[in-house]
């Protein structure tokens, strides 16, 4: 019976992953690999086809893209779109700690939780469960965005000028190591509920009822991980070493960000990204 | 602490209606 509850905890929180978030890792990587009936992506690999292409960067559905040349011919510093680029990705980022709220306020138990700590778990997770997310939509070549309608070049993002260059780096060589581990949508939903429910973050005021329901979930995916992956030795224990390595992931992002806040003049963060970074780390 | 983060204070109470980011 016990064996029972962890799996309708499982499915819950896999349909609850698929009903917030509108991009999975099974649709991603059918794009990545060129599997879908659908066009292929729009490949930003230059100046020119970001300015051709970030028209629709948050966009759910491309239009039609005889429009495309029309944008080519604006003049503008490559520095202008630098920045218009990241104001754009910051409002899709704002939207997906949104689309993470709702996923935390579907695992049984948080929203009962005091609200205070229901603000920090969001506080401190949300960067963490995006990291993990932006995995499933990257390859070791470049990253899907735009709910998949677009696929920017790892190169294109490292010929950026400092420091937008140096942001993505470290998250792809963390996410072609997580890659590996091959987990599914269903494993996601489960470790990034685990994330979410960690009992350690600062200044959490009643840390019991986050680390019971921490541990169910945790006995959830230990079951889940034995069986969907059967022949993959100690994959519970390799997931759980990845929490280490994204709080420093975490940690060296918001040094980015707030280095970025002193050398750009014309940046303006998002207020709500505003608030999840102020006093982070 | 809530009141230094009012907007995913904003997010966490309001469960159907849209927020404005």
């Amino acid at each position: 019976p016990e064996s029972a509850d962890l799996r309708a905890l499982a499915k819950h929180l896999y349909e609850s992953y698929l009903k917030y978030f509108p991009l999975t890792k099974a649709k991603a990587r059918a794009i990545l690999s060129g599997k879908t009936s659908g066009s292929a992506p729009f490949v930003i690999h230059d100046m020119k086809s970001l300015t051709e292409g970030e028209q629709f960067i948050n966009c759910r559905q491309m239009p039609v893209m005889e429009q495309r040349s029309e944008f080519g011919h604006v003049q503008e510093s490559a520095s202008e779109v630098e920045l218009r680029f990241f104001h754009r990705w910051q409002y899709r980022s704002a939207e997906a700690v949104r689309e993470v709220t709702e996923f935390a306020k579907s695992i049984p138990g948080f929203v009962s939780l005091d609200l205070n700590d229901q603000v920090t778990l969001l506080k401190y997770g949300v960067i963490e469960v995006l990291i993990i997310m932006t995995a499933s939509l990257m390859n070791k070549d470049g990253m899907l965005i735009s709910y998949g309608q677009i696929f920017m070049t790892r190169e294109f993002l490292k010929s950026l000028r400092k420091p937008f260059c140096e942001m993505m780096e470290p998250k792809f060589e963390f996410a072609i190591k997580f890659n590996m581990l091959e987990l599914d949508d269903s494993d996601m939903a489960l470790f990034l509920a685990v994330i979410i429910l960690s009992g350690d973050r600062p200044g959490l005021l009643n840390v019991k009822p986050i680390e019971d329901l921490q541990e169910t979930v945790l006995q959830t995916l230990e079951l889940q991980l034995k069986m969907n992956h059967p022949d993959s030795l100690q994959l519970f224990a390799k997931v759980l070493q990845k929490m280490t390595d994204l709080r420093q992931l975490v940690n060296d992002h918001v040094h980015l960000i707030q280095l970025l806040k002193k050398t750009e003049v014309d940046m303006c963060l998002h207020p709500l990204l505003q608030e999840i970074m102020k006093d982070l780390y | 602490l809530k009141e230094k983060h009012k907007i995913l204070h904003r997010l966490l109470q309001n469960s159907t209606s849209p927020v404005d980011l």
